[in-house]
């Protein structure tokens, strides 16, 4: 028996906003530390990782630990019939080869449940290794997501540069070339507004745009990206989600031929 | 000339 009810019920519309593109089908993991899922996008290019923390449920049964495979736009498309102040509990019994989402208004004058069939899916778990990076930005997720875009107008790819100067977003295509500079900020009011790098040697590292653009579809999740280099590793795209967890993209450079 | 790599090579299956 497993039963998730989660109060802010539109932090799962986001989640779904934020991956149903990236990938189609994922197993979603539940066990006693939370709700999770791993999965690679077809290509085997990007990977996203998300963990929902049980103590961020208003009530979490999970009687064993359970492995859910459900194709994302359809989940997506039953939870877009939820109202953004509704209650989302997720109720699945043991064996069972469907999942009920059911929406509950805050004044609990309205219950709806929709059921959705499983789907066996099989997926390739990736053993992520603890890393020190070279370089951490953390950034206003707003600003991440107009300069992907900005730079989408104008090339393929982009360069994410750390020096001691600060972060340097670079594109280069047919109608000429492009850079964007952040340099650390933190004497802003808010410090969600501030920009902050944390560089332990400089990294200078080439990423496809249309993967970063995707990542940036978990903007409403959080109001800052974290964003951490490494030039012998994947780059990861870390938005977190407020006292629930996270949702991590990672994804691997393009090099030198 | 720039090719996009896997997560393979970084990343284990387990």
């Amino acid at each position: 028996m497993l039963e998730l009810r989660l109060v802010q019920g539109n932090l799962l519309k986001k989640v779904l906003e934020a991956v149903k593109d990236l990938v189609t089908d994922a197993n979603f993991d539940c066990s006693s530390t939370g709700f999770s899922l791993q999965a690679m996008d077809s290509s085997h290019v990007a990977l996203v990782a998300l963990l929902l923390r049980s103590e961020g449920f208003e009530h979490y049964r999970c009687d064993r630990n359970v492995s859910m495979g459900m194709n994302l736009n359809n989940m997506a498309k039953m939870l877009k019939c939820a109202g953004n102040d509704d209650i989302v509990t997720i109720k699945a019994d043991d064996g069972s080869d469907t999942v009920t989402f059911m929406f509950e208004s805050p004044n609990q004058d309205k219950i709806a449940d929709f059921e959705m069939k499983l789907m066996d899916i099989d997926s390739e778990h990736l053993g992520i290794p603890e890393a020190e990076y070279h370089a951490i930005v953390r950034m206003p997720s707003s600003e991440f997501a107009r300069i992907c875009k900005d730079l989408s107008s104008i090339g393929d790819t982009v360069v994410i540069s750390v020096t001691k100067e600060g972060v340097k977003f670079s594109t280069r295509g047919d109608i000429g070339n492009a850079n964007v500079v952040c340099r650390q900020n933190t004497t802003v009011d808010k410090p969600e507004e501030s920009t902050t790098i944390e560089m332990h040697e400089p990294v200078s590292l080439t990423f496809a745009l249309r993967y970063m653009n995707s990542f940036t579809k978990a903007t409403p999740l959080s109001s800052t990206v974290t964003i951490s280099l490494s030039s012998e590793l994947p780059v990861v795209v870390e938005y977190k989600i407020a006292e629930m967890g996270y949702i991590r993209f990672y994804l691997a450079p393009k090099i030198e031929d | 000339e720039v090719k996009q790599v896997g997560l393979f090579p970084f990343f284990e299956q387990v």
